[in-house]
C-alpha cells in the first residue's frame, strides 16, 4: 500500500508492513504524528512508539501498548486501526480533538517484535520474548510477568520453560526495561492501558495481592462504564474486575507497576473471541473488534481527560 | 517451524472448586506440554487448553474418569493455521 488509506486494516500484517505503515502515518500526519524509538528488542528490533501530540511540552499523557504476547495477533491488528482512526477523528470527534488538545497519546503496537517475528515464521502460538534462559534449552520470557511489582511472587513460574517464566529479575527483557524507562523518564503519564486477547475483559489492579488499590471504586465504575459502551457497538460481553478478583493471581504485570508509580488510570484489556477461534481470530473480526474496543479506550481516555489530579 | 498436526484445543468448562483444582494439576504435569491459552479462573469460566497430539488421550481419559466435562473447540489446530496462513497469502495478493 502506498498510504494509510489504502492499508489494510482487516488483514493480519507482518511485522515489516506494520513498521512501514507507522513510517508512512508518520509521514501522512508530520504535525501530529512522530515515531519514538524507546529501546531495541533482545534481536536488535526497534521499539517504536507513535506519539501523538498537538503541541505543548511535555503534556499529560496516556500510554496504550498491543501485542505484548506476540501470539495475540488481534490485538497489534487492533493497534493499527487505533492509529489511523486517531488521525482520522482528530478535528472531526469532539471528545478526542478535546483529549489531544490537551493531552498527549503514545501507543506502541508491536511490544514485542521478536515474539512477533517468531509467530509469523517459526511458531504461531509463541507468547514470550525471545531471549535465551541461560541454563535451559527454552527460550523467552513472559513480558507480562517481569515487572517489579510483586516480581517473582505467586501467579508466575520460575521455569523457563513455561510461558509465564517470571525471567531471571525484574526488567531483565529490554522490551520491558525499555517502557519502564520511558515512563520514569515522560513522569506525566496519567493513564497506562496495556491491550491482550482473547478472554474478553477489563482489568484493573492489583495481580500481585488482594489488597485493593486505594482508588477501586473510580476504576470499577469507569471499567463498568467502559465496557458497557464496548458492548453498545456489536453486544460482546465483557467481564470487569482486579485482576487478581476477576481471573487470577498473576504477579509481576505491567499495571500493578504502573499503577504502583502513581498512573492511576491503570488498565489491561483482554480483547475477542466471542467464539471458538482463540488466538486464530478470523481477520473478519479485526476491524469490528478494534471498532468497540475504541468505545472504551474513548470512555477511559475522556475520563482521564476530564478528571485530571 | 513449528507444526501442530493433530493438536486439538479443549475447552473445559469446570463445575466446582473441586474440578478447578482437579485442572489446575494438569497445569504442573509438564510431560504433557499443555499450552494453557485460558487459564484456570473460577468456576463456569472456560478454560482452555491446547494439547498435544501424545497427550490427547491421556488428558481427555483423565478429565472423563474426574467426571469434568469438555469439548473440543478446535479439532486440529494446524489445519486451522494453514487456513490462516492461505488466508494471509490470498489478502497479500489482493493487495499487491
Amino acid at each position: 500500500p502506498r498510504n494509510t488509506d489504502s492499508y489494510d486494516y482487516g488483514r493480519y500484517h507482518p511485522i515489516n508492513e506494520i513498521y512501514d505503515f507507522q513510517d508512512m502515518l508518520v509521514a501522512e500526519n508530520p504535525n501530529m504524528v512522530s515515531k519514538i524509538v524507546i529501546g531495541q528488542s533482545y534481536e536488535g528490533r526497534p521499539l517504536n512508539v507513535l506519539k501523538f501530540s498537538t503541541g505543548g511540552t511535555n503534556r499529560p499523557a496516556i500510554w496504550i501498548d498491543t501485542g505484548i504476547h506476540s501470539r495475540e495477533w488481534v490485538t497489534q491488528a487492533s493497534g493499527q486501526w487505533f492509529a489511523k482512526k486517531i488521525v482520522t477523528d482528530y478535528g472531526r470527534d469532539p471528545t478526542l480533538t478535546a483529549i489531544l488538545n490537551k493531552m498527549d497519546i503514545f501507543l506502541e503496537i508491536v511490544t514485542n517484535p521478536d515474539g512477533y517475528y517468531y509467530t509469523h515464521n517459526n511458531n504461531r502460538m509463541w507468547r514470550k520474548t525471545r531471549k535465551p534462559n541461560p541454563g535451559s534449552n527454552c527460550v523467552g520470557v513472559d513480558p507480562n510477568r517481569n515487572w517489579d511489582a510483586g516480581f517473582g511472587g505467586p501467579g508466575a513460574s520460575g521455569r523457563p520453560c513455561s510461558e509465564t517464566y517470571h525471567g531471571p529479575r525484574a526488567n531483565s527483557e529490554s522490551e520491558v526495561k525499555s517502557i519502564v524507562d520511558f515512563v520514569k523518564s515522560h513522569g506525566n503519564f496519567k493513564a497506562f492501558i496495556s491491550i491482550h486477547s482473547y478472554s474478553q475483559m477489563l482489568l484493573y489492579p492489583y495481580g500481585y495481592t488482594r489488597t485493593p488499590v486505594k482508588d477501586q471504586a473510580e476504576l470499577h465504575s469507569l471499567a463498568k462504564k467502559a465496557i458497557t459502551d464496548l458492548a453498545s457497538l456489536y453486544g460482546t460481553r465483557y467481564r470487569y474486575g482486579s485482576i487478581i478478583s476477576t481471573i487470577y493471581q498473576a504477579s509481576g504485570g505491567t499495571i500493578d507497576w504502573t499503577y504502583n508509580q502513581g498512573i492511576k488510570y491503570s488498565y489491561t484489556f483482554e480483547l475477542r473471541d466471542t467464539g471458538r477461534y482463540g488466538f486464530i481470530l478470523p481477520p473478519s473480526q479485526i476491524i469490528p473488534t478494534a471498532q468497540e474496543t475504541w468505545l472504551a479506550l474513548m470512555a477511559i481516555m475522556d475520563h482521564t481527560y476530564k478528571n485530571p489530579y | 517451524k513449528e507444526t501442530f498436526e493433530g493438536h486439538q484445543v479443549l475447552r473445559i468448562v469446570p463445575k466446582d472448586d473441586v474440578q478447578l483444582s482437579l485442572i489446575k494439576d494438569l497445569e504442573d504435569m509438564i510431560e504433557f506440554e499443555l499450552d494453557f491459552w485460558r487459564g484456570v479462573t473460577d468456576a463456569v469460566t472456560p478454560v482452555d487448553i491446547r494439547v498435544p497430539f501424545h497427550s490427547l488421550q491421556t488428558v481427555k481419559i483423565y478429565l472423563e474418569t474426574q467426571g469434568i466435562e469438555y469439548s473440543t473447540m478446535i479439532e486440529d489446530l494446524q489445519t486451522m493455521l494453514d487456513d490462516e496462513q492461505e488466508e494471509m497469502e490470498s489478502a497479500a495478493r489482493v493487495t499487491q
